[in-house]
């Protein structure tokens, strides 16, 4: 069968984290939720790697350097969390994780 | 009356089996009708397409292509060490291999453009995804996807929160507000006792979920069953059957031509094609317009380990073969003569809270939902086309759990098939089962959740916590599926399949792709090497002019008297051609007197016999004309006494 390489489940990423923010709505939307992208990322001590794609509000903020220690990502990440979680203009956030994919 | 030069082409027994008459997709009359997928962009969501590769180079669309692993605009794919990064090239080639090129082999869409994005040879995330499903949503119309979780028969996987964002966004605004078209391998995991309906991407309503048969139409031993499999197609069987031939990469161990694809992977491409030639008759078809066609012309056919089941409006479905066999030539008539269904309209119930014990078989726990006319006003609903049960389920081996939804026509679904491998504890979290199988049936009614614990270990309570039913159709009344299976049985002589007959179709959406300007990695790093490259040389540079001022100005040091620069003849100041030129010899002036009075010295006076040296000056015009003058032709000894230069 097609083989079921998928890509190494060990492979890395850095932390990153995928956000929805709200959309304020009228005119000059786009250019709003950029600055609101760039906001909430500082505030969480992340980096705006810009809009996912096509889904307007959805925006990849990643961590500026790949973190070494163990303890040194947990704090990271609980501190992104704690952020995220409580900011007002965003809607839903997930931390983005490695997906096992295999071909068929 | 078709023939292609190419030299694998017999050998396509899915394209026109001649060993077998009937076991193929039935292609080749539309192709007679130059129906080859002409003017629709197919794109391989996968490890790469070797888009140099003769089958591929004549139809590639670099404008369709994009690579998220290294995030460049090329998606070829990059040698592995199992050598195993051929699989979007072979699935490319199934697609849109070009004929009569005296290689390899054909695709189905001969005639179409096609593209790669390749996404999964890296490390894979729900942002990358998301980004795969809309790249160039404008531009690629059907995305073809041989990939899909672990069907390791435990996993229960699909896309995330943005992957099924990123789906919605596809079908709602990519090829102009039509609706990209999704397709899916439903799975390998047939010898894991493996289900489709674990698999997100393929219970998804915004997928068209394909499986495979093998050349004697069976349900191959790698092969998944599902109540969301729309239909099947060809593939490779078992070591005595025939395997897909399609192009193949020429990289590593790659000969360029393979006749071992096989697997759904084979399946999924081979119904992107055939939906590209739906495409080419009628670009305006919707995404669902494309799902309903594969209903109304899929065939049933003779298989008695196929549990056919007709439902209330004569479709029939098996869990192993959807609603049957793909057959090109039905479904390219079928949307010749197509006009949209009606929007989409959803209901949902509300989330129903059980929290009941999930008895051991033969008992079984059943619970209902009664979805009546006045439920169903605000949005219209009528007849079903996918059906959804969201469920919260805890249990200790989730593979014991058996989960059957009944329509209100009483047709049933299998959505929860019993996993011998899923021993996972967590049982499972909001998770949505669908099925097809009501597919015309009215939605109006009662509709029936039955589960059972089959499994054999001393009696645990799994426990049913809350369930939601989703209905998703539109406003067709079963008089109108009716209606539309005549006129489509009416087509299926060809009699409209020439150019002479075209429904008209409304225009689609001018939807700006946000491709914002990134300056990809390998453009960055070339803009700093020259940067450098550049900084260095102007220092470089610099430096030389500024040392050979240097050695200048240190040698020019005068000994008698005043430095005299060679005076400017007033005559170049007249004409403003005076240059700014710093001799670069020495000149020591021994008639100073002479050099005052004397007439405008020529450039050959400024440039004494030593000046007439090569290599180190450079003349300008006017020294040019100077030259030519009356000291051109004089030995350099007469010129002595003028001016004694010394280089």
């Amino acid at each position: 069968l097609a083989g079921a390489a998928g890509p190494d489940a060990h492979g890395t990423v850095g932390l990153s984290w995928a956000v929805h923010l709200d959309s304020p709505g009228g005119d000059q939307e786009e250019e709003h939720l950029e600055q609101q992208a760039e906001a909430v990322a500082r505030a969480a001590g992340l980096v705006n790697a810009g809009r996912i794609g096509e889904l307007q509000g959805h925006y990849l903020f990643v961590h500026p350097t790949g973190p070494s220690q163990a303890l040194e990502v947990q704090v990271i990440r609980q501190q992104a969390e704690a952020v995220l979680a409580g900011h007002k203009a965003v809607r839903w956030h997930s931390e983005q994780r490695l997906l096992k994919r295999a071909k068929r | 009356s078709i023939h292609f030069n190419d030299p694998k082409y017999p050998q396509q027994w899915h394209l026109n089996n001649r060993r077998s008459p009937g076991r193929d997709i039935n292609v080749t009359g539309v192709w007679e009708r130059n129906v080859t997928g002409r003017g629709v962009t197919v794109v391989v969501v996968d490890d790469g397409v070797e888009h140099t590769i003769q089958d591929i180079a004549p139809n590639y669309s670099p404008e369709g292509s994009y690579d998220l692993n290294s995030n460049d605009p090329d998606p070829m794919p990059h040698p592995d060490v199992e050598s195993g990064n051929h699989h979007g090239t072979r699935c490319a080639g199934e697609i849109a291999a070009a004929p009569n090129n005296s290689f390899c082999a054909v695709g189905v869409a001969y005639g179409s453009r096609i593209a790669g994005i390749r996404v999964l040879d890296g490390p894979l995330t729900d942002s990358m995804e998301a980004v795969a499903f809309n790249k160039h949503y404008q531009i690629n119309d059907i995305y073809s996807c041989s990939w899909g979780p672990d069907d390791d028969g435990k996993t229960v996987d699909g896309p995330h929160q943005l992957g099924k964002a990123a789906l919605q966004h596809g079908v709602m605004a990519g090829r102009q507000g039509f609706g990209s078209i999704f397709v899916v391998a439903s799975g390998n995991g047939g010898q894991h006792n493996d289900n489709c309906n674990y698999d997100g991407y393929a219970n998804s309503i915004y997928t068209v979920t394909i499986g495979a048969v093998d050349e004697e139409g069976r349900m191959p031993f790698y092969a998944e069953e599902c109540a969301s499999m729309l239909a099947v197609t060809f593939s490779g069987g078992d070591k005595m059957l025939r395997s897909i031939v399609t192009t193949d990469w020429d990289l590593q161990k790659g000969t360029g031509c393979t006749e071992g694809h096989t697997g759904t992977s084979a399946a999924a491409p081979l119904a992107a094609g055939m939906i590209a030639l739906m495409l080419q008759v009628r670009p305006c078809l919707t995404w669902r317009d494309v799902q309903h066609i594969i209903v109304f012309t899929a065939t049933q056919y003779e298989d008695r380990h196929a549990d056919w089941l007709t439902n209330e409006v004569g479709f029939s479905h098996s869990h192993q073969h959807g609603f049957g066999l793909l057959n090109a030539w039905r479904l390219v008539n079928a949307a010749k003569v197509w006009t949209s269904v009606p929007y989409l309209a959803s209901y949902f119930s509300p989330v129903l809270k059980e929290n009941k014990a999930i008895p051991r078989s033969p008992r079984s726990l059943e619970v209902l939902w009664n979805v009546s006319r006045a439920d169903l006003e605000t949005s219209g609903l009528k007849t079903l086309e996918h059906v959804a049960v969201t469920v919260s389920i805890s249990h200790p081996r989730r593979g014991s759990l058996e989960l059957k939804l009944f329509c209100p026509s009483g047709m049933m679904s299998l959505i929860g098939a019993p996993r011998s491998m899923d021993s996972d504890p967590s049982g499972f979290n909001d998770w949505s089962f669908s099925t097809v199988r009501c597919w015309g049936e009215r939605a109006k009614g009662t509709y029936r959740l039955v589960i059972r614990d089959v499994g054999d270990e001393p009696p645990q309570l799994g426990i049913l916590q809350h369930w939601q039913l989703t209905l998703y159709g539109s406003m067709w009344s079963p008089a109108d599926i009716r209606e539309r299976q005549r006129l489509l049985e009416s087509a299926m002589s060809g009699k409209y399949l020439h150019d002479g007959f075209t429904l008209p179709c409304p225009p689609g959406l001018k939807i700006p792709e946000e491709e914002g300007y990134t300056i990809t990695p390998n453009t960055l790093k070339t803009l700093v090497l020259v940067g450098c490259f550049t900084v260095f040389w102007t220092i470089y540079y610099m430096l030389e002019v500024y040392m050979s001022h240097r050695t200048v100005a240190s040698t020019q040091g005068c000994r008698n008297g005043p430095c005299h620069w060679p005076q400017r003849s007033r005559k170049s100041r007249e004409e403003g051609t005076e240059l700014e030129s710093v001799p670069l010899c020495n000149s020591k002036d021994l008639s100073g007197a002479e050099a005052e009075s004397g007439g405008p010295p020529t450039t050959s006076d400024l440039l004494g016999p030593d000046l007439l040296c090569e290599g180190d000056w450079t003349l300008s015009q006017n020294n040019q004309a100077a030259l030519d003058g009356p000291y051109q032709h004089r030995p350099p000894d007469l010129l002595q006494g003028q001016e004694e230069q010394i280089c």
